[in-house]
C-alpha cells in the first residue's frame, strides 16, 4: 500500500544542500506494522513526511494505494491525505486557539461527519490514546507535554484512516502511558490499520512486526524485532 | 540553593481548578544533580517552571540562593533568570525567525558579552550538546527534532549558569546523542553546575545522584539511582 523507489530528498538552504534521503527503497504491505529507527538527523521525519504527502521527493517514485503520487492532482492529494492518512507529528502541531475536542475532530469535519457523531468518535479516540475526557474543553497549552501528545494521537486515529504515520508518538510519555498507546496501535493494526512508526525507543519498535534502520538518509538494515 | 516549602500550584480554567502541585517540599544543595520522574501530567514541568521563576506558586515558599523569590522585585527576578538559570524547555521554545547561532547566543546578549567572545562560546556550547557547526546559520525549522533539542540544550548552558533546569532534554534523541548530552551534564556538574532534570527515561535518571518520584502533584519517593 506504500512503495518508495529510489527516493531522494535534498533540501536547499541558500547555497547549502542537505541530502536528507539518499535513495530510499521501501515496500509496506496493507495491514503491516513497521517501525523506523535511526540516529537523530538520519532522515526519519523527512521520510514520513514524503509518505504522508506533506512533501515531495527530489528524485524517485512514491506510490500510495497503487497510484504514483506525482500524477495526482491537488484535489486528489488532499483527498488521500484526509481519508487515507492519520499523522502524529513529532512536534504534535495542535492548533493553539482550538479546544482539545475541536483539535481531535478536525479530520471528521473534513469528511462531513455530523456533530453528534463527531463527539462520540472524539471521546472514543481520546480514550484509546490513553487520554481523559476532562481535557476536552481545555486548550492545548493547558495540558502537559505528554497529554498534548496523546491528543495528537487521538486526532490521527479518530477518522479510522487506512494508514497511520506516527513520528515518535511516545517521546513525551511515561512507561505506562506509552504502553496504552502501543496496545491501541496493536489493536487497530489487528483490525487492518497499516502503521509506519518512527521511534528512538527499542521497546516501542519491538511492538511492530519489522524494524527498518536508517542512517544518513539510507535504509541500512531491516530486521525482526526481539520479542520480550 | 533551591528550596521549596509546601508549594502548591492550582491552575484555574474558567470554573475548573486543576491542582498541578499539592504541597511539594524539595531541597537541592549547591552542586547537586537530581532528577524528577513521574507519570505524564503529574506536575514535573509545573515544578520546573516554578523553580525557574517562570511561574509563581499558588501557595508555599520558594527560595533561590537563599532569597525568598516572592520578595524579589521584577528586576531582581529577571536578573536571577538571566544570570543564575539555564532552562531546557520540553517544547524547546526556540525562536523561529532567528538562526541557530542567534538562538544560542541570546543569554550572552542579555549579559553584554562582546560579539567575538559570543561566537566562541556558542560554538563550544553547541559542541558540548553534541551538535554540529554546520547548523549555525540554519533556522530551527530546518533542523530535525533531535537537532533542535540539542540547540535548546546549548542555549541553556552557553552562559555558564549556576543552575540548569532541563525538562526531558533527551526525549527526541537516539541513545548515542543522549549519551553525549548526559556526559556533558555530568562534566558540568563535576565543575559545580547544579542540575535539576525531568525525565521519563530511567537510564537518564540513573546518571543523576538522586531520583525524586512525583505523582499527582506530590513527591512520593526519593531514592538513589541504580548504577549500571
Ligand atoms: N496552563 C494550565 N492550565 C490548566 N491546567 C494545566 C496548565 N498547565 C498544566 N496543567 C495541568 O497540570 C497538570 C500537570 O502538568 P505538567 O505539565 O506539570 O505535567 P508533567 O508532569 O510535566 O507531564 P508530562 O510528562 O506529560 O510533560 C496536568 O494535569 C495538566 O493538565
Ligand atoms: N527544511 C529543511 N531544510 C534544510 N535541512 C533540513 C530541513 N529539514 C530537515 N533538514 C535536515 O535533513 C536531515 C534529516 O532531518 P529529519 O528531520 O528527517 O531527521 P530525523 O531522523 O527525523 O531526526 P530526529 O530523530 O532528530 O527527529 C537533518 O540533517 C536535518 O538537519
Ligand atoms: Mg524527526
Ligand atoms: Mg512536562
Amino acid at each position: 500500500v506504500i512503495e518508495l523507489n529510489n527516493v531522494w530528498k535534498i533540501y536547499k538552504t541558500g547555497s547549502i544542500e542537505t541530502p536528507a534521503l539518499r535513495g530510499v527503497n521501501l515496500v509496506v504491505g496493507r495491514g503491516d506494522f513497521i517501525s523506523i529507527m535511526g540516529p537523530s538527523g538520519s532522515g526519519k521525519s523527512t521520510l514520513l513526511n514524503i509518505i504522508g504527502l506533506l512533501d515531495k521527493p527530489t528524485r524517485g517514485e512514491v506510490r500510495l494505494a497503487g497510484r504514483d503520487i506525482s500524477k495526482l492532482s491537488g484535489r486528489e492529494m488532499a483527498y488521500y491525505r484526509n481519508y487515507y492518512l492519520g499523522f502524529v507529528f513529532q512536534r504534535f502541531n495542535l492548533v493553539g486557539r482550538l479546544t482539545v475536542r475541536e483539535n481531535i475532530e478536525l479530520p471528521l469535519i473534513a469528511r462531513g461527519v455530523p456533530r453528534s457523531e463527531r463527539l462520540r468518535m472524539v471521546v472514543k479516540a481520546l480514550s484509546m490514546a490513553g487520554g481523559d475526557e476532562s481535557w476536552l474543553e481545555k486548550k492545548p497549552t493547558q495540558l502537559s507535554g505528554g497529554q498534548q501528545q496523546r491528543v495528537a494521537i487521538a486526532r490521527a486515529i479518530v477518522g479510522n484512516p487506512l494508514i497511520l504515520l506516527a513520528d515518535e508518538p511516545t517521546g513525551n510519555l511515561d512507561r505506562a502511558s506509552a504502553k496504552v498507546v502501543m496496545e491501541t496501535f496493536q489493536a487497530l493494526n489487528s483490525r487492518g490499520l497499516t502503521i509506519v512508526l518512527v521511534t528512538h525507543d527499542p521497546e516501542v519498535a519491538n511492538c511492530s512486526e519489522r524494524i527498518y534502520v536508517i542512517r544518513d538518509g539510507t535504509i541500512i538494515e531491516s530486521r525482526e524485532p526481539v520479542k520480550s
